[in-house]
């Protein structure tokens, strides 16, 4: 995350990280489920075997994972049949724990939206992530404030490539807070106006090279768009797995 | 060589052919024959030689607005249907093109064509024939977009999002059409024709994916198309491909208060509240992703004679019945429902979405 500051220990139950073989921490993803995670289609290009995962929760300091952390591997990734990695268009999976969590304060899956509740434009919601800060990548899992931005507006900053509408843009335009290369696959989650509950809207997808001084808002996989593929895929693995 | 009039070095077996190179169909001539002017023997050589790439990319340039026109009459020379030889082009052709474009392939370091030495054609005017630039001639070949300013850009370049003519012109009108795309019905949005059809839905308001099933009247069509016998509908097994049949057959009706309604054989039933337990509950909730049971109730049925209910049993064996989505777990029955009541639930959404509490020394730390 750039521009953001260090988050509180356990302020974000549902984000997680996933992290493969040697390389540690590849990408966030985000608990929705006791055994359910989501991430982005392209954190498994070229490594779509499950057995070479594994999730981390209930983390903070990437280095020392705590006594809240827990840790899953996985035993299936389900990326969208229809990901393009071109345009980076349903840039969006659906990752199945080897075994459920274990839900405590540290550790809770966030609310899903309904089929096409998106936020509304110049609200603002939360990004978090291990991403690249701009100078150095963290340890301690960073959060960013970032407004919504509508998708006019957002196509006018990408003339080059499509905002679909399974994308969300938001940031800034100058670019100041923003996710960074790292924060793929991690939540962009807005609070109920009500207050309490977080849903998540957002999973960090693409945007400029986060540390040039080519800058504008971050683009998102929009999830309200993938919520009925979501429980479709849930309830065909759960229950008719065969 | 079929031919008795060739010879045995097998040149010159061919009579004229058809042109299929098609970069150069748009020729003011249609047969061609081989061995063509850069030494190639079929057109298919032609079609992967490096003179085919070379010359569209120079067109670009704008170097010689007759430089396909001669790029084709080497690549795909004409055939003369009665003589049955080869028509070259003429030598003041060939020097204009050379004398324009030569010095463009220059400044990226690259080579005129070896074999198209301009001595080799005839001059016009001479005892042979030879082919110049009419009147009509496209200037662009068909693997081109011809810009308003006349110059030529590849067609692959038309409607990208990039300015590739000088005047933009190949980024103006970018409708469906001109991007190869399908226009979604009733929207400007443009697909590709492949995801039409295909089981997954693209265009607003599903249009990509209706009249796409040819189904019988016992079948019911899947979501990807196929079909199903309707009596295999919500049976807690999977038949269609996409495990389609599957979905959305429990429901919790909003209108009258949280009814459970289950469909079997495509037909929509009341669950029968007489064998309902809790575990049941605590599964609809689940399947349905609406957290857990908050309250179940028993409501007798209203309105219209008992004997007509459709209702649905849970099954003698549901506990053997693991892991099974709530469809499978219950039975059709013909008979009535004993207590005439009906199963209705209310699921709350569980822990989801909470925060732990922050510490009110850290959020109202006074000033």
């Amino acid at each position: 995350i750039l521009g953001g500051r260090v988050a509180r220990q356990g302020a974000w139950p549902w984000q997680c990280s996933l992290q493969s073989g040697q390389s540690g921490h590849v990408c966030g993803c985000v608990l929705i489920g006791t055994k359910w995670a989501l991430t982005v289609a392209h954190c498994f290009e070229g490594r779509e075997k499950a057995h070479l995962w594994k999730v981390l929760l209930g983390l903070h300091n990437l280095d020392h994972p705590g006594v809240h952390s827990q840790r899953r591997g996985v035993r299936a990734i389900t990326v969208h049949p229809r990901y393009n990695r071109a345009v980076v268009d349903y840039d969006i999976s659906v990752v199945e724990l080897d075994s459920e969590v274990e839900e405590t304060e540290w550790v809770r899956p966030v609310c899903l939206p309904g089929t096409n509740q998106i936020p509304t434009p110049d609200s603002y919601c939360y990004i978090t992530g291990w991403g690249h800060m701009g100078n150095r990548m963290p340890f301690k899992l960073q959060e960013g404030q970032v407004r919504i931005i509508s998708m006019s507006q957002c196509q006018s900053y990408f003339d080059m490539k499509t905002i679909t509408a399974r994308m969300l843009c938001a940031g800034y335009e100058a670019g100041t807070v923003d996710s960074c290369m790292g924060d793929s696959g991690g939540p962009l989650v807005c609070e109920e106006l009500s207050g309490g509950r977080w849903t998540l809207f957002g999973l960090t997808s693409w945007g400029s090279v986060c540390f040039s001084k080519v800058l504008g808002p971050g683009v998102y996989s929009n999830v309200s768009h993938f919520t009925p593929w979501i429980h479709q895929q849930i309830f065909m693995r759960t229950y008719l797995p065969d | 060589c079929a031919s008795t009039s060739c010879d045995t070095r097998h040149h010159n077996c061919t009579g004229c052919e058809p042109i299929s190179l098609e970069l150069c169909m748009n020729l003011p001539y249609n047969h061609t024959r081989f061995p063509n002017f850069l030494g190639h023997v079929s057109q298919r050589e032609s079609s992967v030689s490096w003179e085919s790439s070379l010359f569209p990319a120079l067109v670009q340039t704008g170097c010689y607005q007759y430089l396909m026109f001669y790029a084709c009459t080497l690549l795909v020379p004409k055939c003369d249907p009665l003589s049955l030889s080869t028509v070259p082009p003429c030598r003041s052709l060939c020097r204009t093109a050379k004398e324009k474009c030569e010095s463009v392939l220059g400044i990226v370091g690259l080579q005129w064509p070896d074999d198209s030495d301009c001595a080799q054609f005839p001059e016009e005017g001479g005892d042979s024939t030879c082919l110049l630039p009419e009147a009509g001639v496209d200037e662009c070949s068909p693997s081109h977009f011809k810009c308003r300013s006349g110059r030529c850009v590849l067609a692959s370049k038309r409607c990208d999002g990039l300015a590739d003519c000088d005047d933009r012109s190949d980024e103006d009108h970018c409708g469906c059409t001109e991007r190869s795309l399908w226009e979604c019905p009733g929207s400007g949005v443009c697909i590709k024709t492949s995801m039409i059809c295909d089981g997954i839905p693209d265009c607003p308001l599903l249009a990509d994916e209706v009249n796409c099933s040819a189904c019988g009247d016992n079948e019911l069509a899947c979501n990807n198309h196929k079909c199903v016998h309707r009596t295999l509908w919500c049976d807690g097994k999977k038949h269609c491909t996409d495990a389609s049949d599957e979905w959305d057959c429990v429901s919790l009706t909003q209108s009258s208060g949280s009814i459970l309604t289950v469909q079997r054989t495509a037909d929509h039933y009341h669950v029968c509240a007489d064998e309902w337990n809790q575990q049941l509950s605590k599964l609809t909730c689940d399947q349905l992703g609406l957290g857990v049971p908050a309250s179940v109730s028993m409501v007798p049925e209203q309105g219209g004679p008992p004997g007509r209910r459709r209702w649905l049993h849970v099954h003698p064996e549901w506990e053997e019945r693991k892991g099974s989505a709530l469809q499978a777990r219950l039975e059709k029955r013909s008979h009535s429902c004993h207590s005439g009541k009906r199963v209705a639930l209310v699921c709350v959404r569980d822990k989801c979405g909470l925060r732990p509490a922050m510490d009110a020394r850290l959020s109202r730390q006074k000033r």
